[in-house]
């Protein structure tokens, strides 16, 4: 199976780059 | 500059006049006031001194003060200037206004490139971004065959290491993310917008006549 997705685009779905997170309430 | 009143002793080491982080970065002084709120908020979870440390940002991240992940642990250090093991509310400012929508895609970027070369060498090498490729992989819990991460590896590499020496230096990287500037989202929080709503309460501590 050819892959397509890149290194990058996986390492930036981390939990701990959603710096979203801090905040939240 | 004199220090009237009881304003300075509640002012926390590392405390910063919020005119001034605004001037430098950008968020305007209510904002950067709403900011003072959030910093309170996480500074004060562990240990009430004022400054972030590692334990409180990964809480804040992750609900669970106990909780390891290397990026979070990058972002810490990234945001740390100091390299003194805490954040304090200057670096949290400076550090979050990279993340603004109208910051400039330069400081995106080179923030990226800087949270990416984790051995702080001046290159993304093939190493690391194997090492993150697994931390991902082990934090969504996901067994994914060897085959198939050098796989990733080899593609990525292809595309972004033009010159081909098995590292991506910081002008492939540019190159790199503007070819594929959806690796660039995660470096903007719409949030840093919409502070000041998202933190009404800075109003009742703000120094500035104008906080609307």
């Amino acid at each position: 199976k050819p892959v397509t997705m890149n290194a990058f685009e996986l390492i930036s779905m981390s939990q701990g780059l959603n710096l979203s997170n801090l905040f939240e309430k | 500059m004199g220090c009237f009143g009881s304003k300075c002793l509640k002012e926390p080491p590392g405390y910063e006049n919020p005119a001034i982080l605004a001037a430098e970065t950008a968020f305007s002084v209510s904002e950067v006031e709403a900011l003072y709120e959030l910093f309170k908020k996480i500074s004060s979870s562990v240990i009430d001194d004022g400054l972030i440390h590692k334990e409180e940002f990964q809480l804040a991240l992750f609900r669970n003060s106990k909780r390891e992940n290397l990026f979070a642990d990058r972002v810490f250090d990234l945001f740390d200037v100091k390299r003194n093991g805490v954040i304090e509310f200057g670096e949290f400012v400076r550090s979050l206004s990279v993340f603004h929508p109208n910051s400039s895609f330069e400081d995106k970027v080179n923030f990226a490139f800087k949270l990416y070369d984790l051995r702080q060498t001046g290159f993304i090498e093939r190493e690391e971004v194997e090492q993150m490729i697994v931390a991902i992989l082990s934090e969504s819990e996901m067994e994914v065959a060897a085959e198939v991460i050098e796989a990733i590896l080899d593609k990525t590499f292809s595309e972004a290491d033009t010159n081909m020496d098995g590292r991506i230096d910081h002008q492939e990287w540019t190159a790199y993310v503007l070819k594929n500037p959806s690796l660039m989202k995660i470096m903007t929080l719409p949030y840093l917008k919409d502070v000041t709503t998202c933190f009404p309460s800075f109003v009742f501590n703000s120094e500035v006549e104008d906080a609307s």
